[in-house]
């Protein structure tokens, strides 16, 4: 709070080494925070300063509930009663827009997007800064010392439907990668799949849904790279060469569960963290996605909340090694230490459950 | 005795395509997860008898674990991250007591030189931990979210490697906010007590941080 009273414009979270990883944000005239760079730790970058813009925002697509015209004509995208559900996602484009299908970020407004800056905390061993969006949309980001990726913990909801419609929350990712409308997504954490944009890999696609054609499922991670001449860098086998990866930069976000995932325009990540839906998709469920607290859509109770993590880190798209850091982040991440605690015992009591000093000593495998 | 029975049964149930998904209508994703709730309970209790038998070895492991499987609360349990509520962080709240923490590794490698770990910690709290042996391990405090409605503040905790699929022990040491202490990194006695600056002082519990509806 020290450092956002004294009306910085720019705060640095991390550098707790030299060359180590550190996240520049930036503060509007409106006193709002955005972040701007990511720098990478030198030991993911053989030494050199590598370095990517980064802003990172909250968004959300509004839902489709389903055409209601007496017919379609040839408009391929009409589709009468198909709403966005439970097994459908279907975001409402605004047509006539510049960019019809793109999200609208939480908490713009007529601020230009950046978020309040609720904490800044700075200790030995992390930075963190506490970014609110709306009251239900809520981010906090901590630089740790020693550690090679951005941690963003997201909390979203209860998502609010009193304009009576569906919403379906993003955390997006925009970066000055020139990712050349590709990007690839784990296949269950173990190999990574290739994914141009608008394409398929058989098939020549009729675009009808720029938004959700372009959505993957996302269990461990999703990567872009520079691409060397900005185009199609995807090998035909559809798996990610090190030549595909351009030699470039690598920046791969990391999920804690299962999530939709894509990247819609190049230098850019987006995960859906959480989804409201007031209508029913028809395709068999036969209610809508409207999760509360107490569990029942009909008593009145408050809308879900949700809270999770991701990680962001940036490295050498030089393939092999690129991939060795992420996948080191992706073990750790999914497998964390298991804590378990034992009974409290007043301080200066004798040893409670678990080993006494000596054994713990002496042996710490199992 | 404990098993991981119950949990195989049903986390084979939740292979249905809808559980997976999570597409299935409300009520029925609300069984899925009551039941996988309890097969975690239950999975908590062996977790709980094999760390047991890993810090005690021998006879003794044995009598330990034997006393403990007639339904004695667990001498090992887990915490909530996700809610930033831990109950054995949290008894005593009053007073100034000591947690022996178990990490257990689940990886087939060392992890690494050290690790971060996050542990749920009364709003004030002056923390410490020792790993064992005696050598200090760094802890700094952060703010839980409020928005999950506790009154806790999350201790950083960095671990020492721990072995490959292995466990090592470290204790917490948590005392309660004083009244009137001003905030910084050193408590009153000088010790590297981490300790945040706002003074939620009081009882935790007394007033009713975790209250948890039972939905049936």
């Amino acid at each position: 709070r020290r450092l956002a009273r004294a009306g910085e414009a720019h705060l640095t979270l991390g550098a707790f080494e030299p060359g180590g990883l550190a996240l520049a944000l930036k503060r509007g005239a409106d006193g709002r925070v955005r972040t701007a760079r990511l720098r990478a730790p030198a030991a993911h970058a053989s030494g050199r300063p590598l370095e990517a813009n980064l802003d990172m925002f909250i968004a959300l697509y509004r839902s489709h509930t389903g055409d209601t015209r007496a017919s379609c004509g040839d408009d391929e995208r009409c589709r009468p009663g198909q709403a966005s559900g439970a097994y459908i996602f279907r975001p409402n484009c605004t047509e006539g827009a510049a960019a019809p299908c793109a999200p609208e970020r939480v908490g713009a407004g007529a601020t230009g997007g950046g978020a309040r800056l609720v904490r800044l905390t700075r200790g030995a061993l992390c930075h963190e800064a506490k970014l609110s969006y709306a009251p239900w949309a809520n981010v906090t980001l901590s630089v740790c010392a020693r550690e090679s990726a951005l941690r963003v913990a997201w909390a979203v909801g209860p998502i609010p439907i009193d304009d009576g419609e569906g919403k379906e929350v993003v955390v997006r990712y925009e970066t000055d990668l020139r990712s050349g409308g590709t990007f690839a997504t784990d296949s269950n954490g173990r190999d990574m799949v290739a994914r141009v944009r608008d394409a398929r890999p058989t098939w020549r696609l009729n675009v009808t849904d720029p938004v959700s054609g372009n959505y993957y499922p996302v269990t461990a991670l999703l990567t872009l790279a520079d691409q060397p001449s900005g185009g199609v860098g995807a090998t035909a086998g559809g798996g990610v060469g090190a030549d595909a990866l351009g030699g470039g930069r690598q920046l791969s976000v990391h999920v804690d569960r299962a999530q939709g995932g894509s990247s819609l325009a190049d230098g850019t990540v987006e995960l859906m963290v959480h989804r409201r839906l007031l209508h029913d998709d028809n395709r068999g469920v036969a209610e809508p996605l409207n999760e509360t607290l107490c569990g029942c859509a009909t008593c009145g109770c408050a809308g879900l909340r949700v809270s999770g993590v991701h990680w962001v880190q940036l490295g050498e798209a030089d393939g092999a090694r690129a991939m060795r850091d992420a996948r080191a982040l992706m073990q750790r991440e999914l497998f964390p230490l298991e804590l378990r605690f034992g009974r409290p015992r007043r301080a200066g009591a004798g040893a409670g459950a678990g080993p006494s000093d000596e054994a713990a000593d002496a042996d710490t495998g199992a | 005795a404990p098993s991981s029975a119950r949990l195989w049964l049903e986390l084979s149930v939740a292979q249905h395509h809808d559980a997976v998904s999570g597409t299935a209508r409300q009520h029925v994703t609300n069984d899925y997860q009551q039941r996988l709730s309890e097969g975690m309970a239950e999975c908590d209790a062996l977790v709980s008898r094999a760390l047991d038998a890993a810090a005690a070895r021998g006879a003794r492991a044995r009598a330990t674990s034997a006393r403990r499987a007639r339904g004695e609360e667990l001498s090992w349990a887990p915490c909530a991250l996700n809610e930033s509520r831990c109950e054995r962080t949290f008894e005593m709240a009053n007073e100034s007591r000591v947690v022996r923490v178990a990490a257990y590794n689940p990886l087939a490698q060392p992890s690494g030189e050290e690790q971060l770990v996050r542990i749920p910690v009364p709003a004030g709290s002056a923390v410490s931990a020792t790993a064992a042996g005696g050598a200090s391990l760094d802890v700094q405090l952060v703010r839980a979210e409020e928005e999950a409605g506790s009154n806790a503040d999350i201790a950083l905790v960095r671990v020492r490697a721990v072995p490959a699929l292995g466990a090592s022990w470290f204790d917490l040491s948590i005392r309660p906010p004083a009244r009137s202490s001003p905030g910084g990194t050193k408590s009153p006695d000088g010790t590297n007590a981490a300790r945040t600056p706002s003074g939620g002082g009081g009882d935790a519990h007394a007033r009713g941080a975790y209250t948890r509806a039972r939905a049936r």
